[in-house]
C-alpha cells in the first residue's frame, strides 16, 4: 500500500513500542546494580521523581489536549519511561567502558541529568507520535491546533527545565540509542538547533551566567580570531 | 544516526557534561 503521513507515523509508533516491549517501566538489575555502587544510593529518588513528573506530564497533556486524553497522557509516559531507563543504562555501560569507573553517584544524584533525559526520552515519544502531524503544519481540517502544542519546546515549560541543560542529553541520547529512526535524530537535531539559535539566548537563559563566571576566571586558552 | 553530527570527542561523555569526573 502507497505510504501516507498518518500511515508512516503508525509504522513508526509500532516500530517505538516493539523497540522498547524488551524495557521495562522500572529499572533493570544492570541498572539497580548501579545505583547500589553509588555513594549515595539515587534509587528512591529516582522513583519518586518518575512519580511526580508524571503526575505532571499528565496533568499538561490532559490540558493542552483534552481532559478525556489524560490516559493516552499517562501511556505515552510510560513509554517515555521505558526508554529512560533503557538510554540511562546504556549511557552508564559506556561510561563505565570510558572511565573505567563504576561509582557514577554525582551523576545519578542530580536531578537535572535525570528530568533532562526524561524529557529526551519524553520528546522522542511525542515527536513519534506527532510526525504526521507535523508533516502537514499541525493542523487538522478544522483548523484545531493538534500535538504541535506538545512538541518541543513544550516538554521544557512542562519540568521548568532550562533548554541549555537538555542540550546536554541529546548526543549521548542519540549514541546510546541505536535504534532511534532517521527522522527522529533528524527531529532532535532541530532541537538542537532551536536551542543553539534562540532559546539559549533568551533573557532568562542561565548561559549568560556561566558566561560571566567563565570570564571572570579567565580565559583557558587564546580564542582564535573569528573568520571572515 | 550516521547522518547525525556528532561533536563530543572522544574524552567527553555524559559525566563530564554535568560536571561529575
Amino acid at each position: 500500500p502507497p505510504q501516507t503521513p498518518v500511515r508512516a507515523a503508525m509504522n513508526s509508533i509500532a516500530q517505538l513500542r516493539v523497540d522498547l516491549t524488551s524495557s521495562g517501566d522500572q529499572p533493570s538489575a544492570n541498572l539497580a546494580v548501579y545505583f547500589k555502587n553509588c555513594t549515595v544510593d539515587p534509587t528512591e529518588e529516582v522513583l519518586q521523581r518518575v512519580e511526580s513528573l508524571g503526575q505532571l506530564f499528565s496533568q499538561r497533556f490532559g490540558e493542552a489536549v483534552g481532559p478525556r486524553c489524560v490516559g493516552l497522557g499517562k501511556q505515552r509516559f510510560t513509554l517515555g519511561i521505558r526508554l529512560y531507563y533503557r538510554v540511562m543504562e546504556s549511557m552508564l555501560k559506556s561510561e563505565e567502558k570510558r572511565l573505567s569507573v563504576q561509582n557514577f553517584s554525582k551523576l545519578l544524584n542530580d536531578s537535572t541529568f535525570h528530568t533532562s533525559l526524561l524529557a529526551c526520552a519524553l520528546e522522542v515519544v511525542m515527536a513519534t507520535y506527532g510526525g504526521s502531524t507535523l508533516k502537514n503544519g499541525g493542523y487538522s481540517n478544522g483548523g484545531v491546533p493538534v500535538e504541535t502544542d506538545l512538541c518541543f519546546p513544550w516538554i521544557l515549560d512542562v519540568f521548568q527545565l532550562t533548554a541549555f541543560d537538555f542540550y546536554k542529553v541529546i548526543e549521548s541520547f542519540i549514541k546510546a540509542e541505536p535504534s532511534l529512526s532517521k527522522d527522529i535524530v533528524k527531529h532532535l537535531e532541530r532541537c538542537e538547533h532551536l536551542i543553539m539559535e534562540t532559546i539559549a539566548w533568551r533573557a532568562d537563559s542561565p548561559l549568560f551566567e556561566l558566561l560571566k563566571r567563565t570570564r571572570e576566571e579567565g580565559p583557558v586558552e587564546q580564542a582564535e580570531p573569528p573568520a571572515t | 544516526n550516521q547522518d547525525y553530527h556528532f561533536g563530543l570527542e572522544e574524552h567527553e561523555g555524559i559525566s563530564e557534561l554535568f560536571d561529575c569526573d
